[in-house]
């Protein structure tokens, strides 16, 4: 996915 | 992974396991919002369901099993094996009221109108209040348990600390992301009368009451 949609905080 | 999240995570990791253990020792969830609890099992859900689809690190996956599984534990818990110390009669804030204009806001405003991205931001407005059940229990009671009252402000840092996490993020790698930080600002606001109270009264060893 492209970067803002990924979401790598919990 | 700045020392700010890092700290953030640990903080919330402590409250979600301080609670259970309190359950769990004391074999009672009086003093508890089951609500509340419901709410952040729901957060959990909506949000980690990519869990198996989008690896980010072992760190993110265990971090995210772990507090899915201990928000199911917790509201089994409530529910289930000790619902006869749940305090029903003041555990009465209409969550309807804050699952509704979640999922609307998360239709209206949200990064990409995929379905994940749209439970995702469901997931941080819902976080943003879930915790007012148990903010207006403690306020029908008067006062919390001092172990409860330690949880409330693990859970309160946690998001104090992802603030910061976000304002050193923005100044190192100029990454922001409005929807999360106006949430996290809610959140966090949501907690200063129970961080003054806590501060002033917990820290020096007496229960915490409110001004009846």
């Amino acid at each position: 996915a492209d970067g803002d949609a990924l979401h790598d905080e919990l | 992974m700045n020392v700010f999240r890092f700290l953030g995570d640990l903080s919330h990791l402590v409250a979600i396991v301080i609670l259970l253990l309190k359950i769990w020792k004391t074999r009672s969830c009086s003093g508890i919002s089951g609500r509340s609890q419901i709410l952040f099992a729901i957060v959990f859900t909506t949000r980690y369901l990519d869990l198996f689809s989008n690896f980010i690190s072992v760190y993110n996956t265990s971090m995210k099993i772990v507090y899915i599984t201990c928000s199911y534990a917790t509201v089994y818990l409530i529910y289930g094996k000790f619902k006869a110390t749940y305090d029903f009669n003041h555990d009465t804030f209409r969550i309807e009221f804050l699952l509704v204009p979640s999922a609307i806001l998360a239709f209206l405003v949200n990064h990409d109108f995929s379905p994940l991205e749209i439970l995702w931001t469901f997931s941080i407005y819902l976080e943003s209040v879930a915790i007012l059940p148990q903010l207006f229990l403690v306020s029908k009671t008067g006062e919390a348990e001092t172990i409860t009252s330690h949880y409330l402000f693990a859970l309160g840092s946690y998001r104090l600390l992802y603030l910061l996490n976000w304002l050193w993020r923005y100044f190192s790698q100029g990454f922001y992301d409005l929807i999360a930080l106006l949430s996290g600002i809610l959140q966090t606001v949501l907690y200063c009368d129970f961080f003054y109270l806590y501060i002033s009264k917990v820290l020096k060893g007496k229960k915490l009451s409110l001004p009846a």
